[in-house]
C-alpha cells in the first residue's frame, strides 16, 4: 500500500506491513497523529505507540492496546482499522470530535511484536513474548501475566514452558516494562483498553482477586453500555463482569495493574469469535469485527470524557 | 517452522463440578502437549484444547471413559493454516 486508503484491512498483515501503516497514518495526519517509540522488544524491534492529539500538553489520554497475545491476530488487525477510523472521524462525528478535542488516544497496535514476527515466520500459534529463559529450553514470558499486580499469586505459572508463565519478576518483559515507563511519566492516562481474543467479554478488574473493584458499579454499568452498542451492529453477544468471576483467576494482567495505579476505566475485551475458529479468526471478519468493537469503545470513550475524574 | 498437522481443537463440555475437575486436571496433564485455547473456567463455559495430533488418541479417550462430552472445533489446524497463508499470500499479490 502507497497509502493507509490502499492499506487492506481487510486482511491480516505482516509486521513490517503494520509499521509501514504506522508511518504512512503519521505521514498523512501529522496535525493530528504522531509515532512515540516507547522501547524496544527483546529482539529489538520498535515499540510504537500512535498518539491522536489535536493539542495541549499532558492532555489526559485513553491507552488502547492491541497485539499482546501474538496468536490473535484479529486484534492488531482491528488496531489498524482503528487508527484509520479516529482520523476518518476526527471533525465529522461529533462524539470523537468531542473526545479528541480534551483527551489524547494512546493506541499500540503491536505490544509484542517479537512473538507477532514469530506467528508469521515460525509457529502459527505462539502466544508469549521471545526472550529466553536461563536454564529453560523454552522461550518467553506471558506478558498478560508480568504486571505487577497480584504478580506470581494462583492464575500464572513458574513454569517457562507454560503458557502462562509469569517471567522471573514483575516487568521484567521490556515490552511490558516500556508501557509501565511511559504510563508512569505520562501521569494522566485516564483509561486503558486491553484488546484480545477470543470468546466475546469484555472485563474489569479484578483477575488476581476476588475482592471487588471499588468502582465495580460503574464499571459494570458501563460494560453493559458498550456491549450493547457493540451487539447493535451484528447482534453479537458477550458476556461481561469482573475477570476472575467471567473467564479465570488471572494474576499479573494489565488491566489490574492499571487499576491499581488509580486508571479508574481499566477493560479488557476478548473479540470474536465464540469458537468456531479460535485465533484463525477468517480475515473476512476483520472489518466487521473492528466494526463492532469500536462501538464499544466510543461508548466507554464517551463517558470517560463525560466523566473527567 | 513448526506445522499443526493433524492436529484438532477439541470444545470440552463439563456437565457439573465433577466432570469440570476431570477437564482440569486433564489440561494439566504435560505429557500430552496441550495448548489450552480457552481454559475450563465453569460448568457453563465449554473448555477449547488444540491437542497435538499424537495426543489425540488418549484425550479423546479420557474424556470418553469419563463420559465428557467434546466436539472437534477444529478438524485439522493446519489445513485452515494453510488457508489463511494463501489467502495472505493472494492479497499481497493483489
Amino acid at each position: 500500500a502507497k497509502t493507509t486508503d490502499d492499506f487492506d484491512y481487510a486482511n491480516y498483515h505482516v509486521l513490517d506491513e503494520i509499521y509501514s501503516f504506522q508511518d504512512m497514518l503519521v505521514a498523512e495526519n501529522p496535525t493530528l497523529v504522531s509515532k512515540i517509540v516507547i522501547g524496544q522488544s527483546y529482539e529489538g524491534r520498535p515499540l510504537n505507540v500512535l498518539k491522536f492529539s489535536t493539542g495541549g500538553t499532558n492532555r489526559p489520554a485513553i491507552w488502547i492496546d492491541t497485539g499482546i497475545h501474538s496468536r490473535e491476530w484479529i486484534t492488531p488487525a482491528s488496531g489498524a482499522w482503528f487508527a484509520k477510523k479516529i482520523v476518518l472521524d476526527y471533525g465529522h462525528n461529533p462524539a470523537l470530535t468531542a473526545i479528541l478535542d480534551k483527551m489524547d488516544i494512546l493506541l499500540e497496535m503491536v505490544v509484542n511484536p517479537d512473538g507477532y514476527h514469530f506467528t508469521h515466520t515460525s509457529n502459527r500459534m505462539w502466544r508469549k513474548t521471545r526472550k529466553p529463559n536461563p536454564g529453560s529450553s523454552c522461550v518467553g514470558v506471558d506478558p498478560n501475566r508480568n504486571w505487577d499486580a497480584g504478580f506470581g499469586t494462583a492464575g500464572s505459572s513458574g513454569n517457562p514452558c507454560d503458557e502462562t508463565y509469569r517471567g522471573p519478576t514483575a516487568h521484567s518483559e521490556s515490552e511490558i516494562k516500556s508501557i509501565v515507563d511511559f504510563m508512569k511519566a505520562h501521569g494522566n492516562i485516564k483509561a486503558v483498553l486491553s484488546i484480545h481474543s477470543y470468546s466475546q467479554m469484555l472485563l474489569y478488574p479484578y483477575g488476581y482477586t476476588s475482592t471487588s473493584a471499588k468502582d465495580q458499579k460503574e464499571l459494570h454499568e458501563l460494560a453493559k453500555k458498550a456491549i450493547t452498542d457493540l451487539a447493535s451492529l451484528y447482534g453479537t453477544a458477550y458476556r461481561y463482569g469482573s475477570m476472575i468471576n467471567i473467564i479465570y483467576q488471572a494474576s499479573g494482567n494489565t488491566i489490574d495493574w492499571a487499576y491499581n495505579q488509580g486508571i479508574k476505566y481499566s477493560y479488557t475485551f476478548e473479540l470474536r469469535d465464540t469458537g468456531r475458529y479460535g485465533f484463525i479468526l477468517p480475515a473476512n471478519q476483520i472489518i466487521p469485527t473492528a466494526k463492532e468493537t469500536w462501538l464499544a469503545l466510543m461508548a466507554i470513550m464517551e463517558h470517560i470524557n463525560a466523566n473527567t475524574y | 517452522k513448526k506445522t499443526f498437522v493433524g492436529d484438532q481443537v477439541l470444545r470440552v463440555f463439563a456437565k457439573d463440578e465433577v466432570q469440570l475437575t476431570v477437564i482440569q486436571d486433564l489440561s494439566e496433564m504435560k505429557q500430552l502437549q496441550l495448548d489450552v485455547w480457552r481454559g475450563p473456567t465453569d460448568v457453563a463455559t465449554p473448555m477449547d484444547i488444540r491437542v497435538p495430533f499424537h495426543s489425540l488418541m488418549s484425550v479423546k479417550a479420557y474424556l470418553e471413559a469419563r463420559d465428557v462430552q467434546y466436539t472437534i472445533m477444529i478438524k485439522d489446524l493446519q489445513a485452515d493454516i494453510d488457508k489463511e497463508e494463501r489467502q495472505m499470500q493472494r492479497s499481497s499479490y493483489a
